[in-house]
């Protein structure tokens, strides 16, 4: 039968060479 | 070994009290303690039950809420494995370490490889360029100690998050150590969104398993815990053990080992004050189990095929900060297709019945993300929206009522590193419904 309901479905890529490398390890603030 | 049990523990962390000033080192130990008493027992639990690893989270002996000052009592110098040391039979050896020489004699009095976050301080010469002006480094930091008790490894936070007590290491560390149950690899809660040490240690060092202590806050609709960290699991073929803290107010829960075709266990609680523990049995190889799902291109599909018919009334709106490009799934069944930028995004569906009360919609958004705009997503996405008032489309959105018979979603993505995400109504996974195509595109299975 037909799967539960679906709140979301995606494909999330992660395109590490655009990354923006400004700050170093560490985060000063919430995403 | 082909296959080994393993442990994971969601820990509801008992916190210090509020201080503006350090407490004393005994204080400190004696909250941590409190904490390694809950663990104790379940360490016991999990290695009764024949596991030979447990994880358990970031932050579990003392909580987040810290500044450099008051973080400090409950640091200790914690050595280089390569000192090959056991704490629980040599604890004077570097000094006051209760913590590790405990931790030691738990893994080692129960014959279990145990992974705990601890503080590390290290000192340094503060006329040194980054020495902090206290004289020492401060490190959120994993231990690994194994059957023995002995230390294998220690690992360093590289990605902090908002976290003022810690510093950041140097460089990321690439932390690794071998069992006869497979190779393993170690980082910490935000590292996880970034390539260095995350992706290096599977594609470089090859591991087999990755230990993953975290205090993760679940963000809707794409960064909740179970959600992501499995979709990271099957999207890098490798498995992953997650012990998150629990602590309903800040949306702390959400903990899995999660293999590379699907979930094993997995535990979502927010009703409840009560730690939990998960075991199951997982390949001690994943790449050399069969089938191991083979790479994926993810943009082989949607490349190959000629664009749906974009629609008009195609509109913008927002997930977190990030501006996706949306257009709405009017029919109960269809094709569309919705860009931004190089990314487009190809869906095929068919919903068992088209719910009135209920709005989807299909985004894509590639770009840096969010306000710090550091990374770099590319993300394909169809979603509900928290209302039928499209306004509300990227919002958190708990419950859905709308089923389907069948769904194919691709996307002519620019980059190899792309996590397929299924999260149903609830806040549930969807273990063996779902399967991803070589070509990239991510399917329904029944």
């Amino acid at each position: 039968g037909s799967s539960e309901p679906i709140l979301t479905l995606s494909l999330f890529g992660r395109w590490y060479a655009k990354d923006s490398h400004s700050i170093p390890g560490g985060t000063s603030n919430l995403s | 070994l082909d296959t080994f049990i393993a442990a994971v523990y969601e820990h509801a962390v008992i916190l210090p009290n509020e201080t503006e000033t350090p407490v004393s080192q005994e204080d400190a130990l004696l909250l941590m303690n409190k904490n390694i008493d809950i663990l104790e027992k379940i360490i016991k639990q999990a290695a009764e039950k024949g596991a030979q690893i447990i994880v358990t989270p970031e932050d579990a002996l003392y909580g987040w809420k810290f500044t450099r000052e008051t973080i400090f009592p409950y640091l200790e110098d914690i050595p280089d494995p390569q000192v090959a040391w056991i704490p629980c039979e040599d604890p004077h050896r570097f000094g006051r370490t209760p913590v590790q020489a405990r931790l030691s004699c738990l893994a080692k009095n129960n014959s279990i490889y145990v992974l705990a976050n601890i503080g590390d301080k290290k000192p340094c010469h503060s006329h040194g360029s980054r020495c902090p002006s206290n004289g020492y480094y401060q490190y959120n930091t994993n231990v690994v100690y194994d059957t023995e008790g002995k230390l294998v490894a220690r690992y360093h936070k590289y990605h902090l998050y908002s976290e003022r007590q810690f510093d950041v290491p140097e460089k990321p560390e690439l932390v690794t150590f071998n069992t006869t149950f497979g190779k393993f690899g170690i980082f910490t809660c935000f590292d996880i969104l970034f390539h260095d040490p995350a992706v290096t240690l599977v594609k470089d060092f090859y591991v087999d398993t990755i230990l993953f202590p975290t205090a993760w806050m679940n963000v809707l609709p794409l960064l909740t815990a179970i959600e992501f960290h499995s979709a990271w699991a099957m999207g890098m073929r490798v498995n992953l053990l997650v012990a998150n803290t629990h602590h309903v107010h800040l949306n702390m829960t959400g903990s899995g080992i999660y293999a590379p075709h699907s979930p094993k266990e997995y535990h979502y609680d927010m009703e409840t004050e009560l730690g939990k523990l998960l075991l199951s049995e997982v390949d001690a190889h994943p790449r050399n189990s069969s089938p191991y799902p083979m790479a994926v291109n993810w943009s082989a599909y949607a490349t190959s095929i000629k664009p749906f018919p974009v629609q008009k009334n195609s509109f913008q709106g927002f997930i977190s900060r990030d501006v996706f490009n949306f257009t709405e799934l009017f029919e109960n069944a269809g094709n569309l297709t919705i860009c931004q930028k190089d990314l487009c995004c190809h869906l095929s569906y068919r919903m068992l019945r088209k719910e009135e009360s209920e709005v989807y919609v299909l985004g894509a958004f590639t770009g840096l993300h969010g306000r710090r705009r550091r990374e770099y997503w590319q993300v394909c996405t169809m979603l509900k929206c928290k209302t039928t008032n499209l306004t509300t489309c990227g919002r958190p959105a708990e419950t859905a009522l709308t089923r389907f018979d069948m769904f194919s979603l691709s996307g002519t993505f620019g980059t190899e590193y792309v996590f397929p995400e299924v999260l149903l109504t609830k806040i549930q996974l969807s273990p063996g419904k779902f399967e991803v195509l070589k070509d990239g595109r991510l399917v329904n299975k029944n």
